[in-house]
């Protein structure tokens, strides 16, 4: 049975929304921790679509499929990059109080952070598929 | 330091995702 993928969908689904909560009121009330939840939210959602295009490209190269995923995962890509973009702006730092941290720094640490997310992603989705399988 | 326009923004739209997040969790388990 299926039962067990139900489950684990809809929890991951209700944690997701804790974590938006999270961020949504972080953000809200200008904490340092709501900044970095919410960029590395914006900026995972980069690396995915970017990764979801170059796996479509190497795994299913037909017509239909790269304009699809090309259309799809590159707007949010974009849209994605364009938000990370905007919390880095200086007025949106001084709001975090994050002002004293280069920019260079932060998106150091930023890229660490999103970069480790997708390798436990990537993990993640391979053992899910590996149960699946067997 | 004064909220910036886009940041209020930005968290009315992770609100209405946080919302549809619970439609979706409570539509897959019905």
């Amino acid at each position: 049975t299926l039962s067990w993928v139900i489950f684990l969908t809809s929890g991951i689904v209700f944690i997701l929304a804790g974590l938006i909560l999270a961020a949504a009121i972080g953000m809200w009330i200008g904490a340092t921790w709501g900044w970095w939840l919410g960029t590395t939210g914006y900026a995972f959602s980069v690396v995915l679509n970017v990764a979801g295009m170059m796996i479509v490209t190497v795994m299913n190269p037909q017509a239909e499929a790269l304009s699809s995923s090309y259309i799809k995962n590159g707007t949010r890509a974009f849209i994605a990059g364009l938000i990370v973009l905007y919390l880095f702006q200086d007025n949106v730092l001084a709001y975090f109080r994050l002002q004293n941290w280069s920019k260079g720094k932060l998106f150091g640490v930023l890229a660490g952070i999103t970069l480790g997310l997708y390798a436990a992603h990537f993990l993640i989705v391979q053992i899910v598929f590996a149960a699946l399988v067997v | 330091v004064k909220r910036p326009i886009g940041v209020s923004i930005l968290v009315v739209l992770l609100g209405i995702t946080v919302l549809l997040c619970i439609f979706i969790c409570v539509n897959i388990l019905s």
